[in-house]
């Protein structure tokens, strides 16, 4: 006679397969089918579908929480978002986007040109705007990125924009003077509009593994992350990285990446997320 | 760095005079876990630890036999670290950066992968690369898709000095073949094509791949992988290989704290020898692959 306060050991092995191979690491897999052994009645031991449906609720559980889609409420002054994140990961597209659903709905958007590092990363830029039909600041090749940015907010003051959108270089978390760049771009944005960026959103590409949980922390460390977007969820991979980022960080996940055209943008769902883990 | 996994299988054996089959599976799954943090692939971890197993209880036997109650000369950590990391530089295969090129006229490079991976650096970084070889490269913009890529590896180009070809008109496979023609035209010997980033469930683009690949046969095509990929790494891999030969692949962003996992993964599902590793974003940052340091990075 076992003792059913425990699931079996293929269950559990086939379970952590699930878990680890959607990205959702080893570590907090194990935490995930703790926490589903202690949430399950007894009768539901045996029941391999009872115990699929109580760890996605679990999952899910966890994912409502930091479901926070980016409310874009204007005031009198312009909504500043700066944009950050690791290189590749879809920074500039993402903003793109945003610009072009804001646009769509009425809104007065700058997109603002801060990487003045990467080959023709302001071109770029500039030919979504052209697409979006909206206006790029930028400053002259090899500019800094804070004054590039300063000046885009006085721009946006003048100009009545609604939402500002702050392009960054792409960069590794692990580079300190250029996390240090990120900090006086903060610092910066505060000189000409004090509330600014009223959003950091880290960018994350959701192919990632591991990793993404060091870039969330490292990134949250130099500068407070206040949302993420998480990109490329319309590829293979699940995403899973995200899973572990809400349990560490429980930073608010305001947009996932679907492809990349300008219309590739949802708000984040955790059901429908939850459920494509599992798909 | 050691990882915590390691350390603690260290740590575990430390006070040990033998490795035994009991300690053995504990420090076997410490580095489960150090592996999987990794983002070494799950069957690829299995796998490998399944190996590690079987030559650490050949061992096991062997000093059993040997040295009855003689003492150790080596501690069972030290032993069973070594034995880990023998295993691994092994899966990677030896290092292996060699291109192929053909005698005449033009030799073809093509670079393949997920978007936002590192190919139009790469590209630019294998450029630089191949001239240092004496060799004088092409670079061949054949993304056509994203905004300004063609500026992009423009810009790159003339920090090099290495001619850009391009072809607004054109689809990616006809840029490619006409490149070929213009390479011999302006004395270039190697062609290097730099691709658009796809997803290998777009089988459109998967196909674009493949109609290069026909057309102009090139010599090498690297998939280029970025070293925080996760679990997909062997699907993708092997899905990309499926449609296209592939002869060698470059991980890049090593330069970062990501452990880079994926290479052995890679390496070990597919065969698919790792060629180079790009160590940060300027053109210099290319380095030829070594086992030892790849390997010792996955360990922590
Ligand atoms: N499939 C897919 N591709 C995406 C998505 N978001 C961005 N991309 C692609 O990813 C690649 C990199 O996007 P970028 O916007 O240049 O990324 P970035 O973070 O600004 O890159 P750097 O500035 O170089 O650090 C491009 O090919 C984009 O089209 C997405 O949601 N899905
Ligand atoms: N730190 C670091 N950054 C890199 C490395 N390789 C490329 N990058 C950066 O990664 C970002 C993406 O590089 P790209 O060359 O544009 O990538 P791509 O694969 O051509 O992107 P798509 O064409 O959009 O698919 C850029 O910011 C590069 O500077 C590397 O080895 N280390
Ligand atoms: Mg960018
Ligand atoms: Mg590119």
């Amino acid at each position: 006679f076992r003792s059913r306060r425990e699931l079996d050991e293929g269950m559990t092995a086939s379970l952590e397969q699930i878990l680890v191979t959607a990205d959702i690491g080893v570590k907090t897999a194990y935490q995930l089918l703790e926490k589903l052994t202690a949430s399950l009645k007894r009768k539901e031991f045996d029941d391999p579908d009872a115990i699929m449906m109580r760890l996605r609720s679990l999952i899910e559980e966890m994912l409502v929480e930091v479901e926070s889609p980016l409310r874009l409420s204007f005031g009198p002054e312009p909504l500043v978002v700066m944009v950050v994140g690791v290189n590749g990961s879809g920074k500039t597209t993402t903003i793109a986007k945003i610009a072009a659903r804001h646009k769509a709905a009425g809104g007065k958007v700058l997109m603002v040109a801060g990487d003045t590092f990467r080959a023709a990363a302001v071109e770029q830029l500039e030919v979504w705007g052209g697409r979006i039909g909206c206006p790029v600041a930028r400053g002259k090749e090899g500019a800094d990125p804070s004054a590039v940015a300063f000046d885009a907010l006085g721009r946006a003051l003048d100009e009545g924009t609604d939402l500002v959108l702050v392009d960054t270089a792409g960069r590794l978390h692990t580079r300190v003077p250029l996390m240090e760049q990120l900090k006086k771009m903060r610092r910066t944005l505060a000189k000409k509009i004090p509330a600014a960026p009223h959003e950091t959103l880290l960018v994350i590409d959701a192919s990632n593994g591991q990793n993404a949980i060091l870039q969330a922390k490292q990134f949250n460390e130099a500068v407070p992350v206040t949302g993420i977007a998480l990109t490329k969820l319309d590829g293979t991979s699940k995403g899973g990285c995200l899973v572990g980022i809400s349990n560490e960080l429980g930073i608010p996940v305001r947009y996932i990446g679907i492809g990349e055209k300008m219309h590739d943008l949802r708000d984040f769902n955790a059901r429908d997320f939850t459920a494509a883990l599992f798909a | 760095i050691l990882t915590k996994g390691f350390r603690d299988a260290r740590q575990y054996l430390q006070g040990m005079r033998t490795l035994t089959e009991e300690n053995l599976s504990e420090v076997l799954q410490m580095i489960r876990v150090s592996l999987l943090e990794a983002d070494v692939e799950f069957q690829v971890t299995r796998s490998f630890l399944d190996r590690v197993k079987e030559k650490a209880l050949g061992e096991i036997v062997l000093t059993r036999v040997k040295h009855k109650d003689k003492k150790l000369k080596v501690s069972p950590s030290d032993h069973f670290t070594k034995l880990c990391h023998d295993e691994l530089v092994q899966l990677m295969g030896a290092a292996d950066s060699q291109l192929s090129f053909r005698a005449k006229p033009v030799s073809a490079v093509m670079v393949v992968g997920l978007q936002g991976s590192g190919k139009t650096t790469t590209a630019a970084k294998l450029a630089r690369y191949i001239q240092k070889q004496g060799k004088r490269p092409i670079l061949v913009a054949a993304d056509i898709y994203r905004p300004a890529a063609v500026e992009q590896l423009r810009k790159l180009g003339s920090d090099l000095q290495v001619p850009v070809f391009s072809d607004g008109g054109e689809d990616p496979p006809s840029i490619c073949t006409k490149s070929i023609r213009t390479a011999v035209e302006v004395g270039c010997d190697v062609a290097i094509f730099d691709t658009a980033g796809r997803l290998t469930i777009d089988d459109v683009l998967m196909e674009e791949l493949r109609r290069i690949q026909e057309l102009t046969s090139p010599e090498n095509v690297l998939l280029v992988c970025d070293a925080m990929i996760g679990q997909e790494s062997v699907n993708i891999a092997k899905a990309f290989n499926e449609r296209i030969q592939l002869t060698g692949f470059i991980m890049t962003k090593l330069d970062g704290d990501a452990r880079g996992g994926a290479a052995l993964s890679i390496k070990e599902a597919t065969g698919i020898p790792i060629k180079f590793v790009g160590m940060g974003e300027s053109l210099d940052r290319l380095e030829e692959f070594r086992p030892e340091g790849l390997a010792s990075r996955i360990l922590g």
